[in-house]
């Protein structure tokens, strides 16, 4: 499975992925594929997701959902927290509480918890490029404005 | 104004100490190229989807990976492939699955998302509708691999029960 997920400088989200399934499949199984919502998906709101892995697994926690709308929820709250506490203490919390990969990772804990596995990658309005994975490795990279450019397995 | 863009080739149990360094060079160069392709459509300043399916294509067309040429087998010997594809500006969204002769199933899965009422197709359909459109095909050669037809045929030996094929999902 490839996949690929973007922040544009319009500050739009979009994620994509492709794959071939699962050697030896057989009748018309198609809980492999990246079915919107589990394996891919994106709202300007939150983040933009893309995953690879058992299939199966990641439908039943709706993966790629289930990160955005969490995020989403989240990135609510910190807005209703900037009322109160101001708007650069919020946006301070925000920056350096890691919710993205917080969020990412628990919900890739709760397909590891059901006997699944694989990875996630994501972007956020701000820019993070993120992954999360409970296997041994993932082919990856990621790259941003700021410099950031890298590729890694393990 | 700032961009970003992340990608991955698949997931797995993988072991350092098996792969050599020719392969995981030949990956890094790989994903790189993919990297690569995906940001000079952001750095340009072109939109989110156009950098996804930028950076998915040359993924797709790599027999590395499981996806388009290099996917892996069906248990009845074919290259079944699927893809996804969401706009995070109005969630807008189009999928395939089952497809077996569209060359880059991550452009269909674009198409189903601007120029159809749906969101997800499946085999014949989606194919004719990819006839209509005008997306490129590809014979099943193009898709075939060694090394994931070896595979398979490992699995047929390991595995003939349906059961352990399936680990009964469905």
């Amino acid at each position: 499975t490839v996949g690929a997920v973007a922040l544009d400088m319009d500050g739009n989200l979009a994620a994509g992925t492709s794959t071939g399934g699962m050697t030896g499949k057989r009748w018309g199984r198609i809980g492999d594929s990246p079915v919107i919502g589990a394996g891919t998906y994106a709202d300007n709101r939150s983040c933009a997701v893309s995953a690879t892995g058992w299939g199966e697994y990641f439908i039943r926690v709706g993966v790629a959902h289930e990160i955005c709308t969490r995020l989403r929820v989240l990135f609510e709250g910190v807005d209703a927290m900037s009322t109160e506490v101001g708007e650069d203490e919020a946006q301070d919390w925000l920056l350096h509480s890691n919710l993205a990969q917080g969020v990412s990772d628990s919900v890739m804990a709760e397909v590891e918890e059901l006997g699944g596995d694989g990875g996630v990658i994501l972007v956020t309005p701000e820019g993070d490029a993120l992954f999360s994975f409970n296997t041994t490795g993932m082919y990856r990279g990621r790259a941003t404005s700021d410099g950031v450019n890298e590729v890694a397995i393990f | 104004k700032h961009w970003s863009i992340a990608i991955h080739g698949g997931a797995g149990t993988m072991s350092p100490d098996k792969m050599t360094p020719e392969k995981r060079a030949e990956y890094e160069v790989a994903l790189q190229t993919a990297l690569d392709a995906g940001k000079a459509v952001l750095a340009n300043g072109g939109s989110a989807v156009d950098a996804v399916k930028a950076a998915i294509i040359p993924m797709e067309d790599n027999p590395l990976f499981n996806a388009g040429r290099g996917a892996v087998f069906t248990w009845e010997g074919r290259n079944e492939l699927d893809a996804s594809i969401m706009d995070g500006r109005d969630r807008s969204a189009g999928a395939v699955t089952g497809v077996t002769t569209i060359k880059n199933p991550i452009l269909l899965a674009d198409k189903v998302r601007t120029d159809s009422p749906h969101v997800f197709l499946m085999g014949e359909g989606a194919e004719q509708f990819a006839a209509e459109r005008g997306l490129e095909t590809a014979p099943p050669e193009w898709f075939a691999t060694e090394h994931r037809r070896e595979a398979l045929e490992r699995m047929k030996a390991e595995q003939v029960s349906a059961l352990e094929v399936d680990h009964k999902f469905g």
